[in-house]
């Protein structure tokens, strides 16, 4: 991962030797693991970020569910070039990765990244076929069973919003499932980062009532953002999902906190518009440090109240 | 498959003040090929909530006189994509 560059957007081949290599250089901090294959038959990396250790909660981030979303999977590789960097420099990141393993998927739609990088880049679903249908793909995030395909999703494979056949049908969206399934014990917090609008929103979106955590999510989301704003003063709008943006079923964050995880968030990074899913590499580096500082606070809130 | 090529395509931003304008919108994406970037599709659209979409080359202009003609401010984000895209690898470690 020498010589990596973080700064710039990577193709998947790129991501892919990258996770070979972070891991083989950092054997004490990082581990890699397959959770299942995209639907083209690439395998689904995951990252375990965090010192050996028994009895340890975790923290579950992916990026690239959208394939249009290219800052998004940069993120989760700033991450954990930032916190394998920082381990034994840093103590706050230290004492983190001491005490949490921190579990990265950097890219869930394979199949629709690598189709934005040789086909179209403006792509956001995954590239299944679907039945009767000349139309490609699923919305990754309308195909969990959270309110699943109930409202702002769509029943026709045409469409950007379509929720699938059935929840979980894609290949990818059921490995990631069951993954954290499978860890759903010491799994306490999940985190979705996608782009753009700069917000970071928490459940619900599949329906208006609030959760039962809310008045503590809506205060994590608040300080959270204040972080964030604190480096370049970049402006987040924070919330449930509903109230903030529209109603949207069949999510990851909604899905996940009915699992049981209660610290569930999506991340909505820059920028609001004025390059939209374009945004140029030159805005990596200050996106990532940004967000970087609010994923760290969330941490360690996380840490300290399991 | 040639890759697709954004040459004179546009973004546009719209803020939809009241519900007829929302079904303006929304009957426009019944009649235009509209790629929806904020929100996630024509369904989530509501008044106040700005609207960005990317149309083709071909309905540009279109798209520019019928919301001139419906009386409805618009901005353009992006006025040509493929020059914006060409300008996002602008990391010159490249």
């Amino acid at each position: 991962a020498i010589g990596y560059n973080y700064e710039k957007y990577n193709n998947w081949d790129m991501i892919a030797a990258w996770t070979a290599s972070i891991a083989a250089e950092n054997p004490e901090l990082v581990s890699r693991s397959q959770i299942g294959t995209s639907y083209e038959g690439r395998p689904m990396y995951l990252l375990k970020v965090g010192k050996s250790g028994s009895n340890k909660n975790a923290i579950f981030m992916d990026c690239g569910f959208h394939a249009r979303e290219w800052i998004s999977p940069a993120f989760c590789q700033w991450f954990v070039k930032e916190a394998v960097n920082n381990y034994g420099i840093d103590s706050e990141i230290t004492n983190l990765l001491n005490n949490l393993d921190f579990y990265i998927l950097p890219v869930l739609n394979i199949d629709g990244y690598v189709y934005t990088w040789t086909n179209n880049r403006m792509w956001r679903k995954t590239r299944s076929k679907n039945a009767n249908s000349s139309c490609i793909g699923t919305d990754p995030n309308r195909n969990f069973n959270a309110g699943w395909c109930t409202v702002g999703a769509s029943n026709r494979p045409c469409d950007d919003t379509y929720c699938g056949p059935a929840p979980e049908s894609e290949k990818e969206t059921k490995a990631l499932a069951d993954f954290i399934r499978s860890k759903h014990s010491v799994i306490k917090a999940y985190l979705t980062i996608h782009s753009y609008s700069q917000m970071l929103l928490f459940p619900y979106s599949y329906k208006n009532s609030v959760t039962k955590d809310h008045t503590e999510l809506n205060s994590l989301a608040k300080a959270a953002v204040s972080q964030l704003n604190s480096l370049y003063n970049t402006r987040y709008t924070y919330g449930s999902g509903a109230a903030t943006i529209y109603l949207a079923a069949g999510g990851s964050d909604d899905w996940a906190y009915d699992l049981g995880i209660k610290y569930s968030f999506t991340f909505e990074l820059r920028d609001t518009g004025r390059y939209g899913f374009v945004l140029p590499e030159s805005q990596i580096q200050p996106t990532c440090q940004e967000t970087f500082l609010a994923v760290k606070y969330i941490s360690n809130y996380v840490l300290n109240n399991p | 498959v040639q890759p697709h090529t954004f040459h004179g395509e546009k973004v546009f931003r719209v803020i939809p003040q009241n519900e007829e304008e929302v079904e303006f919108i929304k009957s426009l994406a019944t009649n235009i090929q509209v790629d929806f970037w904020f929100p996630d599709s024509v369904t989530q659209i509501r008044p106040a909530l700005q609207v960005d979409f990317r149309v083709e080359f071909h309905q540009a202009l279109d798209v520019q006189s019928l919301l001139a003609q419906k009386g409805m401010k618009y901005e353009v984000l992006i006025d040509n994509l493929e020059v914006a895209l060409e300008r996002e690898f602008d990391n010159n470690a490249r």
